[in-house]
């Protein structure tokens, strides 16, 4: 089963179309890994996006570097998921 | 679950219970509601609608399906919980009988089995069909850029790795072939809603172009009612437009394809995540989640009712 410890969802706000153009940019780089939950589209609109772990320093550079502002929606995926899978099975044990 | 009843609709449930709940449902309400196989997926499990119908032949129908996109848990969890709301509500609730009382109701809640079978057994994240791709080593295509409304047009991905691959041609997924013989055969389905998570919108054609919907207006009314009747429960905020303005260019779209097929009242859903969940959203909103969308529902079904065409 895939893990995805370490792995983070960040909340990226792109302030002016050439900052969502900088974000489409990261949405090819494929070596990343990146999974785009809410993809880049106009501006003021939030962008998803699960980071793996390996990505998550050159990612946060590349936008800081741009200027781009997030924030970190989800600290560590595993940890939700670890939670979602006791409550079924809480649930399906009672 | 011994019951309907006592199926528990506050938690995420596998491919396996979900399955069996439709035959408890059946079982319980064989005068109300039937359970037709449309189709199998790509693997080979049964892809399964409920028909909630009132008598009649090839009556006016409406269709609902959720799941389409596998990760997305709470659409297919909502999906069991409208099919109980139905089965609860008619004869009680005045607008959804005399819906029934004319029309039929079709709810796919699995529409992609393979995907989400996978999401419970290798990965939660996986959106697409587990099709094989010949020459590539990446899996699946996306079945909502798969139909043949602007098939391949910018607003999807001919890269078979991409989470919006489009797939070798239009209607390559049998789990959308399935759909799409299923809607032509019947030939009288009037409104057709795809429910997505997450973003909190309520979409009409087209995703695929600029160019505004000939029932422009009229859709932007009724999306508007249906969002101020799910914003009425518990204040979720959504927005309502067409797919394109809305969001971003999407080509090759559900209900960009039912559109085109006549049937007016084409609507998509993505429902919430209100907080900073995603597609995790906990299981504590499943039923809230359930209840404002089907205000939402409620009313498109209503518009239906009273526009007939």
């Amino acid at each position: 089963k895939e893990n995805f410890a370490g792995h983070q969802v960040l909340r990226i706000s792109a302030a002016d179309e050439a900052q969502v153009q900088k974000v489409k940019e990261l949405e090819d780089l494929e070596h990343l890994q990146l999974d785009f939950w809410r993809g880049p589209t106009h501006p003021g609109a939030p962008i998803d996006v699960r980071v793996p772990f390996p990505s998550l320093q050159a990612v946060k550079i590349f936008l800081e570097a741009h200027g781009i502002g997030y924030t970190t929606m989800i600290e560590d995926v595993q940890a939700l998921l670890d939670e979602e899978q006791e409550q079924m099975f809480a649930l399906r044990a009672w | 679950a011994r019951s309907s009843d006592t199926f528990n609709y506050a938690t995420y449930h596998t491919l396996e219970e979900i399955y069996g709940f439709l035959d408890l449902l059946v079982a319980e309400h064989p005068q109300l509601v039937s359970k037709l196989q449309i189709g199998s997926s790509y693997e080979g499990r049964p892809i399964y609608v409920l028909k909630f119908s009132t008598g009649g032949s090839n009556r006016p129908a409406i269709w609902i399906d959720t799941g389409i996109h596998s990760r997305e848990w709470v659409t297919q969890a909502s999906g069991v919980w409208f099919a109980k709301k139905i089965t609860q509500d008619y004869g009680q609730d005045p607008t959804l009988t005399a819906i029934l009382d004319s029309l039929d109701i079709f709810l796919e809640i699995v529409t992609n089995p393979d995907g989400f079978a996978f999401t419970h057994s290798k990965n939660r994240m996986w959106r697409k069909t587990r099709s094989l791709t010949e020459g590539s080593s990446c899996v699946g295509v996306d079945p909502n850029r798969n139909w043949d409304a602007g098939f391949g047009l910018p607003g999807a991905s001919s890269n078979p790795c991409s989470e919006t691959y489009h797939g070798k041609f239009a209607n390559s997924e049998v789990e959308v072939k399935s759909i799409v013989d299923f809607v032509k055969n019947h030939g009288n389905i009037k409104a057709f809603i795809s429910i997505h998570s997450y973003s909190q919108l309520l979409m009409y054609p087209y995703g695929y172009t600029e160019e505004a919907a000939p029932d422009r207006d009229e859709l932007d009314q009724v999306a508007k009612s249906a969002v101020t009747a799910l914003t009425s429960l518990y204040g979720t905020k959504f927005e309502y437009g067409s797919i394109i303005k809305t969001i971003y260019q999407a080509s090759g779209t559900t209900v960009d394809w039912t559109y085109s097929q006549g049937i007016k009242y084409s609507f998509t859903f993505e429902l919430r995540d209100t907080g900073r969940y995603g597609f995790l959203l906990p299981a504590s909103q499943i039923v809230p989640t359930a209840q404002e969308t089907w205000l939402a529902l409620r009313i498109i079904m209503e518009h239906t009712l009273n526009h007939p065409y």
